[in-house]
């Protein structure tokens, strides 16, 4: 293991525990996007099956167990404790639309045409584009939370130090994985617009809201 | 480039 994909797995963590911290102290989800909060759940869901069927190591296994229990309380406490501060009028992008081709494309393009590694396949298609409503509700209502901000901030970082991660594992290693290094320069893309705005307003002490 | 047989990122 390497210092990008280290540093890449805390960010990751680091993330879900601000956005846990955040709705737990506010007792507000106001602001988050539900339904990213969900793909998210999917996303470990699907891809984390291998907890059954193989080991890795001591620190992969309470990992992934750490990263679904997050997703699930955090889906819990927005759906279920405090739904009430709930924006769902603005949470409004249409799931069937990222879906529909993620699941098709999972069935195309995989490794091997076997259940689980179509549904890692469609948990690593579905995570590119899983913080596209929580994005979407951003743009729509024109302004996020700072503490928010801080939380897209380090799910993007994850992405960028994964992708060093790669490069380094590709020159030391001679290892790639086409499915995963394709999905993460996509992902890591979407978030380029909100590091700008994130560097350029949220670091020098101002609320994120778009003109 | 090594085969992959396994999925140990996270």
């Amino acid at each position: 293991m390497n210092i990008f994909r280290i540093l890449g797995d805390v960010s990751h963590l680091l993330a879900m525990i601000i956005l846990l911290v955040k709705i737990w102290r506010s007792k507000s989800c106001a602001g988050i996007s539900g339904k990213s909060q969900v793909l998210f759940a999917i996303v470990f869901t699907s891809r984390y099956l291998d907890l059954f069927t193989n080991f890795f190591s001591i620190y992969n296994t309470v990992m992934k167990f750490v990263f679904l229990m997050c997703a699930y309380i955090t889906v819990y406490l927005i759906y279920g404790k405090f739904r009430k501060t709930f924006d769902n009028e603005n949470d409004s992008f249409r799931l069937e639309f990222l879906l529909i081709p993620v699941t098709g494309l999972s069935f195309l393009e995989n490794q091997s045409f076997t259940p689980l590694e179509i549904l890692w396949t469609f948990s690593i298609y579905l995570e590119s584009v899983a913080i596209l409503p929580q994005l979407f509700m951003i743009s729509k209502t024109g302004e996020a939370e700072t503490i928010t901000t801080h939380y897209l901030f380090f799910l993007g970082l994850y992405h960028a130090l994964y992708l060093a991660n790669w490069i380094w594992r590709y020159q030391t290693e001679n290892y790639y994985d086409q499915i995963a290094v394709v999905s993460g320069v996509v992902q890591t893309i979407f978030y380029c617009d909100f590091f700008y705005l994130y560097v350029t307003k949220v670091l020098k002490g101002k609320k994120l809201s778009l003109p | 480039i090594v085969a992959k047989t396994a999925h140990d990122e996270l």
